[in-house]
């Protein structure tokens, strides 16, 4: 039965697509885990980031799998051009399904419901979150066994890394739901930047110690030329720094969280 | 009374924020606004951006007037140590708040109609708006007469600039408001990844035309530190490349909003 991982992080921008994107297919290529990639944010941009790599064809979208009763997500589950790895797309109605979901009982637990089947065919299912705390978020996270929070060379995601903390502890003792932090990842690491990047580092330090990820993510274009051509970051520069991070970090959480 | 002129943008990171703040302080300080800056986003990050320029201290939150009954922002306004600039700062519970309002008569004007008093103060009027489509951005727009959208070079930011002018055309039919787009502001504009910017460039071109300023706000570290330091980028280097740039923005939309 399949570790979920839910990458989430409240501020925006800060990699969480590029984040489950990359580690999903590393996970796949490299740590040779059946993947699941599942795209909770209503953008779509992990369909949009591995566009020439898979086909979305269904008339059944996450909204309706997330509403309706005993669905699951297994219905939407498709291929990639990627060996080791499938998808399950977002949908434009998500943004609404995150309101009318809000007025459910047990309004958290309906991805964890919808997902159980999915489970049983795969080694690891990847979530993607939108940039909020939000009920889409909430439903990432108890349907995780554990989190994984990119965080920028900024104090602005370094103050939404201290927020998503807060809603796991909310979680585990209103909710009773122990999700573990896999770790905390530093993203968009500019080299250029010094004074900055240093000031975010020792932050992180002295925060967080042992949740950082030793692994940290440099500013590669890259990563932000991949996404532009819809093919993942070793498809289109396994040499450059980000193809190679995103390789080391998928070995550090494939053992963090014994996947493999 | 005040123009009012809402910052947003679908896509996280795109530089919402910088722009919202760095705008509002040039409407101040360049163009002899009497201007208002309002925090919409829980993230909180617009009081965090002038951190050092401005002193929270309030029972009242923007939570409680938007929910209350006759109450307006009036009640909430700051004074800043930027002379001609005022702040409403946003609180922890908007992001709850944008579910229990969803329940409303009239969920979208809202703030509309809690702004009122407030503009009889002020030449203009800048929201901040949270990077999503939801209730609180509704709300932006509805009690805006004009739109800014900031828009970074990807593809990724591209596509919610056209979901969010999907949703000012819905306004514009179903609610019967018509919120003009003052422009789309190209941001994060890197001269080392030609290749990527060139076609975001021309893309912008091709959809928007005559929408997409001439302004573009150039990749300047300057706006990072400062934001870094909680002090508005025109007081922390104002020869910078983003000052420069933030300064030419501010005579632009003042020109085309006929401000002053
Ligand atoms: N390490 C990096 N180097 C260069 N560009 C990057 C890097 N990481 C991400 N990017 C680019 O930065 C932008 C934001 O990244 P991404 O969309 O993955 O963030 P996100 O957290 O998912 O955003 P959102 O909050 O909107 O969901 C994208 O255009 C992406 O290609
Ligand atoms: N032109 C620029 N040059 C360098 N850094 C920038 C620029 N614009 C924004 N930044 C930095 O990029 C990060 C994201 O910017 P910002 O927070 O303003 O975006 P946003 O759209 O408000 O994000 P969110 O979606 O989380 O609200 C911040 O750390 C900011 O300091
Ligand atoms: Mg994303
Ligand atoms: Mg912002």
């Amino acid at each position: 039965r399949a570790r979920v991982l839910a990458v989430a992080a409240q501020k925006g921008g800060v990699g969480k697509t590029t984040t489950a994107v990359n580690l999903a297919v590393a996970f796949a290529r490299y740590e040779g885990l059946r993947t699941l990639l599942l795209d909770l944010d209503g953008q779509g941009h992990v369909g949009a980031a591995l566009a020439s790599q898979f086909t979305d064809g269904d008339t059944t979208t996450l909204s309706d799998v997330l509403l309706g009763h005993g669905r699951d997500v297994d219905e939407l589950v498709h291929p990639t051009r990627i060996a080791g790895l499938w998808l399950v797309p977002s949908d434009k109605g998500l943004a609404a399904t995150e309101g009318i979901l809000a007025g459910r009982i047990g309004k958290e637990f309906l991805l964890r419901g919808a997902i159980r089947r999915a489970r049983e065919r795969f080694d690891v299912v990847v979530i993607d979150c939108p940039p909020n705390l939000g009920n889409l978020t909430l439903n990432a996270l108890t349907a995780s066994d554990a989190c994984l929070v990119p965080c920028d060379m900024s104090v602005l995601a370094m103050g939404g890394v201290a927020d998503l903390l807060g809603v796991v502890e909310t979680l585990r003792d209103r909710l009773d739901h122990d999700v573990r932090i896999a770790g905390i990842v530093p993203t968009r690491v500019d080299r250029r930047n010094a004074r900055v990047t240093a000031a975010v580092m020792e932050g992180l330090d002295t925060a967080w110690g042992d949740l950082v990820c030793r692994t940290r993510i440099p500013v590669s274009s890259a990563l932000a030329r991949a996404q532009m051509d819809g093919v993942n970051v070793f498809d289109y520069d396994a040499t450059s720094p980000g193809a190679v991070a995103y390789r080391e970090l998928a070995s550090e959480v494939a053992t963090r969280l014994a996947l493999r």
